[in-house]
C-alpha cells in the first residue's frame, strides 16, 4: 500500500491506496 | 469512492525519469491554470491526482478537483470522476449505488462530448441493454470514438467466426492503429503474428508497421518485440546496434518493465573491459547478464567464459553456473574445467555446487558414473540439513543398493500406546 497527504488550499487530504 | 476502483491503479513507482519530469511539468502548468480559475487546469490536475502522475496519488482531492470541474461543464473531468466512482464489481448495495454515480458522471462526460465517456456508458448497458449499448456505440464510432471503434471492431471479430467479419474487424485495427490507438495496434500485431506463425514467413513489413506505429503510440511490448527482430538482425557489437537500441529505449519510456535491457546492453562494454583486466566481480555480473533469460543478449556460448573467471576469481556463487555451463561445453577439456569449478564451489560452502556434482556423479551424467565419490557428497547435504536430498537419498535407496541410507530423524514418531488407545477410542465413537 501507498499512502500520501497532500495539501491544497488548506485542506489536507489523506490517501492510502493498495 | 470505492476504496478499489475498477479504473483506478496504483501509480507507477518506477516510470522512467523523463517520464516522471514530463508528467511533473504538466502538473505544475495545470496547478498554474487552476490557480488562476481555468477549470480546465482544474480537470487536469484532478486528472494527475487520479492516476498520480506527476503528482501524489491522492483520491480524495481528485474527486475534489474532478467534481467542481465536472460542475463546471468539463467533460475530461466528468470521465475522470466516472473512472473513480466505478466499482470492480458491483453486488452490494453500496456498489450498485457507485455504479449509478459512475454511470451519470460517464453519461454528463459523454454529453459533454468526451467520446471515451460514451464508450462506459456503452459499457455499463452492455449488462443490460445490449442494443442501446450497439446502437451507443456505432454513433460513438461515427464521430470519431476510438474506443467504441476498437469495441465494435472486438464483437464482430468475436461474435461472427468468418474469415469476412475477421478480415473486416482487422482492417477496423490498422485504420484505428494507424490513426495512432495503441490497443488497436496491439489486436492488429497479434493478429498479424498469429497469421505470420501459420504461414511461416520472416516477419512481415506490415507487422513491422504496425509494430512501429504501436510503439511509438505507447505499447512498451511492441517496440520490445520489434526491437528483438532488428537486434537479431544487426551485426557488431550491441551497443552499437542503434536502431535496435533506439527501440529499446523507447519500449523502457513506455513500460519500466522493458528498462533491464537497455541497461544491460550499456553496461556490457564496461564489464567486458573490468573482467578482461581481472575483476572477477565484472566477470560475474558479464555472465550474469548473458544469463537474463529473455535478453537479447542471452547466450550461453557467451556466459561460459566469464562465469569461469569468476568462480577462479573468488566469486563462488558462480561456480555452480560456470560448471553447468561448461558442461554444455564441446571441448575436450570441459568436463574437467567443470569438474574444477564443482569442488571450488562445494569446498567454498555452496551446497548447490555439492550437490549437483553429487548427482552428475551418482548419474554418470556428464561424468563416468562414480557412486562412491557421488553418494558422499549427497549424504552430507542430507547430514547438514538439506531434508530434500535426504528424501532423495531415501528415494534412491529403493533402486539403487549403493545408496546410503539416510539416518532417521524424528519427523515421524511411532505413537506411544497412550496415544494409539486414544484414536481407537475415538474411531469408536
Amino acid at each position: 500500500c501507498t499512502s500520501t497527504a497532500v495539501t491544497f488550499r488548506g485542506t489536507l487530504y489523506e490517501d492510502t491506496i493498495c | 469512492f470505492p476504496t478499489s476502483s475498477a479504473l483506478v491503479e496504483r501509480a507507477d513507482p518506477d516510470e522512467s525519469p523523463a517520464r516522471r519530469e514530463r508528467e511533473e511539468a504538466a502538473a505544475r502548468a495545470d496547478r498554474t491554470a487552476c490557480d488562476e480559475g481555468k477549470s480546465s487546469g482544474c480537470a487536469a490536475l484532478g486528472l494527475a491526482y487520479l492516476t498520480g502522475a506527476g503528482v501524489p496519488q491522492n483520491r480524495p482531492l481528485a474527486e475534489v478537483l474532478l467534481r467542481e470541474a465536472c460542475d463546471a461543464d468539463e467533460g475530461t473531468a466528468c470521465m475522470g470522476l466516472g473512472q473513480l466512482y466505478l466499482p470492480r464489481v458491483a453486488f452490494s448495495e453500496e456498489d450498485k449505488a457507485m455504479l449509478e454515480q459512475a454511470g451519470s458522471a460517464f453519461d454528463r462526460g459523454c454529453r459533454l462530448g468526451v467520446l471515451d465517456a460514451c464508450e462506459r456508458v456503452a459499457a455499463i448497458l452492455d449488462g443490460t441493454d445490449e442494443v442501446a449499448a450497439d446502437a451507443l456505440r456505432r454513433d460513438t464510432c461515427a464521430k470519431g470514438g476510438t474506443a467504441s471503434c476498437r469495441r465494435l471492431a472486438d464483437d464482430l471479430s468475436m461474435r461472427d467466426e468468418s474469415a469476412a467479419a475477421q478480415t473486416e474487424a482487422q482492417r477496423v485495427f490498422a485504420r484505428l492503429c494507424r490513426s495512432g490507438d495503441r490497443e488497436s495496434c496491439v489486436s492488429h500485431a497479434r493478429w498479424l503474428t498469429q497469421q505470420q506463425e501459420r504461414d511461416e514467413d520472416s516477419r512481415s513489413p506490415e507487422l513491422r508497421e504496425i509494430q512501429s506505429l504501436g510503439c511509438r503510440a505507447g505499447d512498451g511490448y511492441l517496440c520490445h518485440d520489434l526491437a528483438m527482430a532488428v537486434f537479431a538482425e544487426g551485426s557488431g557489437p550491441p551497443e552499437q546496434r542503434v536502431e535496435a537500441l533506439a527501440l529499446f529505449d523507447r519500449a523502457c519510456d513506455n513500460e519500466s518493465d522493458f528498462c533491464s535491457i537497455r541497461t544491460a546492453i550499456h553496461a556490457r562494454p564496461l564489464l567486458v573491459q573490468g573482467c578482461e583486466a581481472g575483476r572477477a566481480q565484472d566477470c560475474y555480473a558479464l555472465g550474469e547478464l548473458y544469463q537474463a533469460p529473455g535478453s537479447p543478449l542471452e547466450s550461453a556460448a557467451d556466459a561460459r567464459a566469464p562465469m569461469g573467471k569468476a568462480c577462479e576469481g573468488g566469486i563462488i556463487e558462480a561456480c555452480t553456473i560456470a560448471a553447468e555451463l561448461a558442461l554444455q561445453d564441446s571441448a575436450p577439456d570441459a568436463a574437467a574445467r567443470a569438474e574444477r569449478w564443482y569442488r571450488t564451489g562445494c569446498a567454498g560452502g555452496q551446497a548447490g555446487s555439492c550437490i549437483a556434482f553429487g548427482r552428475r556423479l551418482v548419474d554418470g551424467d556428464g561424468f563416468p558414473r562414480d557412486p562412491g565419490q557421488g553418494y558422499p557428497l549427497l549424504a552430507s547435504a542430507c547430514a547438514s540439513g538439506r531434508t530434500d536430498i535426504c528424501d532423495e537419498l531415501e528415494t534412491r535407496t529403493a533402486t539403487d543398493p549403493e545408496a546410503p541410507v539416510p539416518v532417521a530423524d524424528n519427523s515421524y514418531l511411532p505413537d506411544d500406546p497412550e496415544a494409539l488407545e486414544e484414536r481407537q477410542r475415538r474411531i469408536n465413537e
